[in-house]
């Protein structure tokens, strides 16, 4: 299964 | 104290266009380096990041760094009372609570000032790393706008794959399957007209098509599109706003846990 990931998973906090 | 003036004011409407459905409200940045957003949407999928550089607006005064909680939507409804060929100025002051619109008709007969509220934003400004991608591909945008069209009424994911045979968009759904390939095509008579795939390596990713075509409002700023692509990060999907800066769409990918 193709799960949706977040944008927060890959670009933290600047 | 912010003043700026942008003599091709449709720029601003079209910007508007491009980010209200993705975004609802979002603060928007003035520095001497420009006017920017950055912005994800309500689920944390899709992050947009809008840079309008100073250089490109006639007049260009921000006496310090300001930033500017804005509801897309309400700015939208101002900004569409401008009409397409208007100077749109915005001016606010520092501390405010509102910003003001000034809409001049290029003849001068016509002068409107629409202020809207400010708001206050809690958003988080994410650091985004500069990346070597894969894959990048250049091409028509309103060719990427009917390929996101189109797969999005057979699927609800797009499988983008670059290999060195060209790029290809794959769906499906219930009622069948669907897969487009583009080849690079540089002997165009038009430069705008082109597909280029710049391909260091191989690389195949899934996305929600809701995203991408959400992104595709975005088609009448730039005549082409720019979709780099790398294993396992979010994909960037860039349009040029005219030469004073661009549009920036980041989609997360979906990826089989």
């Amino acid at each position: 299964v193709n799960q949706q990931r977040q944008i927060t998973s890959f670009f933290g906090k600047s | 104290m912010l003043e700026l003036r942008l003599v091709q004011g449709s720029l601003l409407k079209k910007v508007l266009e491009s980010i209200k459905d993705l975004v609802n409200d979002a603060n928007f940045d003035c520095s001497s380096t420009g006017f920017s957003l950055q912005a994800m949407d309500s689920s944390h999928v899709a992050l947009v990041s809008l840079l309008l550089r100073s250089e490109g607006f006639e007049h260009y005064r921000c006496d310090r760094n300001l930033s500017m909680g804005m509801n897309l939507g309400n700015m939208s409804k101002m900004l569409k009372c401008a009409g397409n060929d208007d100077i749109i100025t915005i001016k606010a002051d520092d501390g405010g609570d509102t910003v003001t619109f000034m809409f001049e008709s290029p003849t001068q007969d016509k002068i409107a000032d629409f202020e809207m509220k400010l708001m206050d934003i809690d958003s988080e400004h994410l650091g985004i790393p500069d990346a070597e991608y894969h894959s990048i591909v250049r091409m028509p945008s309103s060719e990427f706008q009917r390929i996101c069209k189109d797969l999005s009424t057979i699927g609800d994911t797009v499988v983008i794959s670059v290999t060195k045979e060209g790029v290809k968009f794959s769906t499906a759904g219930d009622i069948g399957t669907a897969n487009i390939v583009l080849r690079q095509n540089t002997t165009v008579d038009k430069p705008e007209d082109a597909i280029v795939i710049e391909m260091n390596e191989p690389v195949s990713l899934s996305f929600a098509l809701r995203y991408m075509n959400s992104f595709t409002k975005a088609t009448p700023l730039s005549d082409t599109v720019t979709i780099s692509l790398s294993s396992e990060l979010p994909v960037v999907v860039e349009y040029k706003v005219a030469e004073m800066g661009y549009i920036r769409y980041y989609l997360a990918p979906k990826i089989e846990e």
